[in-house]
C-alpha cells in the first residue's frame, strides 16, 4: 500500500459526507446504498464513523460529472477513467468524483429497481417470461399507458409479481420539482418538446419540465435513464428504438454490425440510415459500490497499491463477494489504527449565542379531569425530569413523581396553568441543566420556557434539524450544554448555548445505543440512566451503555 | 455447418468517441496522465524519464512482466478501465 506524501489523513474520526447529485443510471436509493456500503468497508476496520449530511459542507463531498467537470482533471467519456478522489484536507481535498459517461450499475448489468406495482421495490428479474415471450429489458407490452414495467421473478404468468421501471413518465431526480414526473409536451425557449432533452445544458444531462411551460414556471427535473437507454454515441440516455433499420436491414435487438470493436449498439430512431441517431447498448457496467470503496480509500489518505487483488489497485475488476485485502487493511491501519469500541465524543467548543425571537400566544386554561388515573394510561406523550421530579405528560395534563415525598405521585395538573403556550400533545421535553430553561417539542415546533415567560413557537429547523424531521421524540442531556435529540432511527447533538446542532449529525441510534427499540416513541434521562419507551414498556440503559432493565412504565416508574 | 461468414461493413458513427490512437500515442498519453513520465517535481525540476524506463515502472506498478517494451499485455492494461488518480505522485 502507499499513503500520500506526508501521510495526509483526517484529524478526526467522525467523518461526514454529502452526496451532491445523482447519476441517471440508477435510482437514488440504490446510489445512496452503494455509497453507504462503500463507507462501511472502511468503518468496519477502523475507528472511523461516516455520517451523511444533507446540506452544508461535509468532509467528503461526493458528486457525478462528465468530461470537464470543473476541477481541472477532466474525465474521458465512456470507459478509461472511471472516477477520482482527492486526499484528506480542506476544500476540494477529500472529495470524490464519478464519471457519468460510465454506465453505473451494481457490476452485473442494469440494476433496475422497480417502483409501485406489487413487488415492494424489488429489482427486475432479467430475463423474465411474459405471455410466452422472454424479455431481457423492461417493456411496455401489455400496457396502453406506455409505462415500462418488468417482472421481478422469472415467470410473470406464474407469479404475477411486477413493478414499474425507471422512466421520466413516473419521476425525475434532482432539479427543483421534488421528483415530480415530466409533463409532455412542454415549452422551453418557445419550442415544444415531446421528450427529455439536453438542450440548454452543457453537461449533457437529459432534463424535462415538470409543468407544460418551463419558460413560465421554471420547474424541472432530470430524466432517469431507462434500462434500454443507450450509453454514449450521440443519443446518451435515449432508449433504443426496436425495430430499427440499418443498411436496409431490420434489427430487433442490439448489434455489433458495422463496428470493428465488437461493441453492441442500437439506433434510437426507427431508421439509422436516415437519422444516424445511435448509442451503445447496456453492458455489465461498473459497480458503483466497488469504485466508490476505492475512491473513498483515497479520500481517507490511501494512494494506489501494486497488489493486484487489493481494493486500492488502480485498475477496475468486478468482484462478486468483495472483502478488503490485507494490504488495504494494513494501509488504513497505518493511518487510523484498528477498530476499537465506540469513541467517546469529544465536546466541541460552544457556539456564540444566537438571538432568539419573542412571540406571544393566547391560550385558554383547560380544566383537569381529577378522575383520570395515571395508572390506566398505556402510553404517555412524554416523560422528563424537571426540577428533579419526573413529570409524565398526557393530553394537556401531567403528573409529578415528587423526589421529595419519597416517590408519591401528585396530579393530574393542567399544563395550560403552568405552560399555557404549549399545545396539548408534547412529543418531548427537557430541562437544560445549565440555564434551567424548559424546552417543549411538538411536531416541527418548539417552545422555550424560562419560569413564566416563553419564546416560540419556532421551527425545529432553526436548530439545524433537517426539514425531513417530522417530530422530535426524545431528549437526553449530555454533560454541560449538550442535549441529544432523537427522531426515528437517528439522533442529533444540540449545542444548547449555540442553539445549533453540532457538525457530524445525524447518527444512527442503534450504532451507539445498541439493544434499545429503534421505534421508541420517547427517550429521556433520569438519575444517570437513559430510558427508551415504547408503548407501556421502557428499556433502561446505564452510563456504560448497557441495557440493564426492561420494565413497565406504570408499575416500575409510577409505582402503580 | 457454420453460418456463412457475413461480409461485415464498417460504418462511421457520428459522435463516436473512438479513441483511435496508435498504441504508441496511447502509451505516451497514459504514462504522462498517471505520472510515469514528464514528472514535474515540487522544486520545478523537470525529470525527463525515458519511455522505456517509464514503461518498466508502470509494468512494475501493475504487476506485469517488466520488459520496458509496449507489449500486448501492457497495451491491454492501458486500455482497461481504472481510477483517475495518478500512480506516481510528483
Amino acid at each position: 500500500y502507499q499513503t500520500f506524501e506526508g501521510d495526509l489523513k483526517w484529524d478526526h474520526h467522525d467523518i461526514t459526507y454529502r452526496i451532491l447529485n445523482y447519476s441517471p443510471d440508477m435510482v437514488a436509493s440504490l446510489i445512496d446504498d452503494a455509497f453507504a456500503r462503500a463507507f462501511k468497508v472502511w468503518s468496519d476496520v477502523t475507528p472511523l464513523t461516516f455520517t451523511r449530511l444533507f446540506d452544508g459542507t461535509a468532509d467528503i463531498m461526493v458528486s457525478f460529472g462528465k468530461a470537464d467537470h470543473g476541477d481541472g482533471y477532466p474525465f474521458d467519456g465512456k470507459d478509461g477513467l472511471l472516477a477520482h478522489a482527492f486526499p484528506p484536507g480542506e476544500g476540494i481535498q477529500g472529495d470524490a468524483h464519478f464519471d457519468d459517461d460510465e454506465n453505473w450499475t451494481l457490476g452485473k448489468g442494469p440494476a433496475v429497481k422497480t417502483s409501485f406495482g406489487n413487488a415492494e421495490g424489488a429489482l427486475c428479474q432479467f430475463p423474465f417470461l411474459f405471455e410466452g415471450k422472454q424479455y431481457s429489458t423492461c417493456t411496455t407490452e401489455g400496457r396502453s399507458d406506455n409505462l415500462p414495467w418488468c417482472a421481478t421473478t422469472a415467470d410473470y404468468g406464474r407469479d404475477k409479481k411486477f413493478g414499474f421501471c425507471p422512466s421520466e413518465l413516473l419521476y425525475t431526480f434532482d432539479g427543483n420539482s421534488d421528483g415530480k414526473a415530466c409533463v409532455f409536451p412542454f415549452v422551453f425557449l418557445g419550442e415544444t418538446y415531446e421528450g427529455c432533452t439536453t438542450e440548454g445544458r452543457s453537461d449533457g444531462y437529459r432534463w424535462c419540465s415538470t409543468t407544460d411551460n418551463f419558460d413560465q414556471d421554471k420547474k424541472y427535473g432530470f430524466c432517469p435513464n431507462r434500462d434500454t437507454a443507450v450509453i454514449g454515441g450521440n443519443s446518451e440516455g435515449e432508449p433504443c428504438h426496436f425495430p430499427f433499420i440499418f443498411l436496409g436491414k431490420k434489427y430487433d435487438s442490439c448489434t455489433s454490425e458495422g463496428r470493428g470493436d465488437g461493441r453492441l449498439w442500437c439506433a434510437t430512431t426507427s431508421d439509422f440510415d436516415t437519422d444516424t441517431k445511435w448509442g451503445f447498448c447496456q453492458d455489465r457496467g461498473y459497480s458503483l459500490f466497488l469504485v466508490a470503496a476505492h475512491e473513498f480509500g483515497h479520500a481517507l489518505g490511501l494512494d494506489h497499491s501494486n497488489i493486484r487483488n487489493a481494493l486500492m489497485y488502480p485498475m477496475y475488476s468486478y468482484v462478486e463477494d468483495f472483502s478488503l485485502h490485507q494490504d488495504d487493511i494494513e494501509g488504513i491501519h497505518y493511518l487510523y489504527g484498528s477498530k476499537t469500541g465506540p469513541n467517546p465524543s469529544d465536546e466541541p467548543k460552544p457556539e456564540p449565542d444566537t438571538p432568539t425571537t419573542e412571540s406571544t400566544t393566547t391560550t385558554t386554561t383547560h380544566p383537569v379531569d381529577p378522575s383520570q388515573n395515571a395508572c390506566q394510561i398505556d402510553k404517555f406523550d412524554t416523560i422528563t425530569e424537571i426540577d428533579g421530579d419526573l413529570h409524565f405528560f398526557k393530553d394537556r395534563q401531567y403528573w409529578r413523581l415528587s423526589s421529595k415525598t419519597d416517590g408519591k405521585l401528585e396530579g393530574p395538573f393542567s399544563m395550560s396553568k403552568r405552560w399555557p403556550a404549549v399545545p396539548a400533545v408534547v412529543d418531548t421535553a427537557f430541562e437544560d441543566l445549565v440555564t434551567r430553561k424548559i424546552y417543549f417539542f411538538s411536531g416541527t415546533r418548539f417552545w422555550v420556557y424560562t419560569g413564566q415567560s416563553f419564546l416560540g413557537p419556532r421551527s425545529i429547523e432553526k436548530l439545524g434539524l433537517s426539514s425531513t424531521v417530522e417530530k422530535v421524540e426524545g431528549a437526553m442531556q449530555r454533560g454541560k450544554g449538550k442535549v441529544l435529540l432523537f427522531s426515528g432511527e437517528n439522533y442529533w447533538r444540540l449545542d444548547v448555548e449555540g442553539q445549533q446542532i453540532d457538525k457530524g449529525y445525524p447518527r444512527l441510534t442503534d450504532q451507539v445505543f445498541g439493544g434499545v427499540p429503534l421505534d421508541a416513541h420517547d427517550v429521556f434521562q433520569f438519575k444517570g440512566n437513559s430510558y427508551f419507551c415504547r408503548d407501556r414498556f421502557y428499556w433502561r440503559m446505564n452510563s456504560k451503555r448497557q441495557v440493564d432493565r426492561v420494565g413497565y412504565v406504570t408499575y416500575d416508574l409510577l409505582n402503580c | 455447418w457454420c453460418v456463412p461468414l457475413k461480409k461485415s461493413v464498417s460504418v462511421t458513427f457520428p459522435g463516436d468517441v473512438l479513441k483511435n490512437m496508435t498504441d504508441t500515442e496511447l502509451a505516451e498519453s497514459y504514462l504522462k496522465k498517471f505520472g510515469y513520465m514528464n514528472v514535474q517535481h515540487r522544486s520545478g525540476f523537470q525529470s525527463m524519464v525515458s519511455t522505456s524506463k517509464a514503461l518498466m515502472t508502470m509494468q512494475r506498478q501493475m504487476g506485469l512482466e517488466e520488459t520496458g517494451t509496449l507489449d500486448k499485455s501492457t497495451v491491454a492494461a492501458m486500455k482497461a478501465p481504472r481510477c483517475g488518480v495518478p500512480d506516481v505522485r510528483s
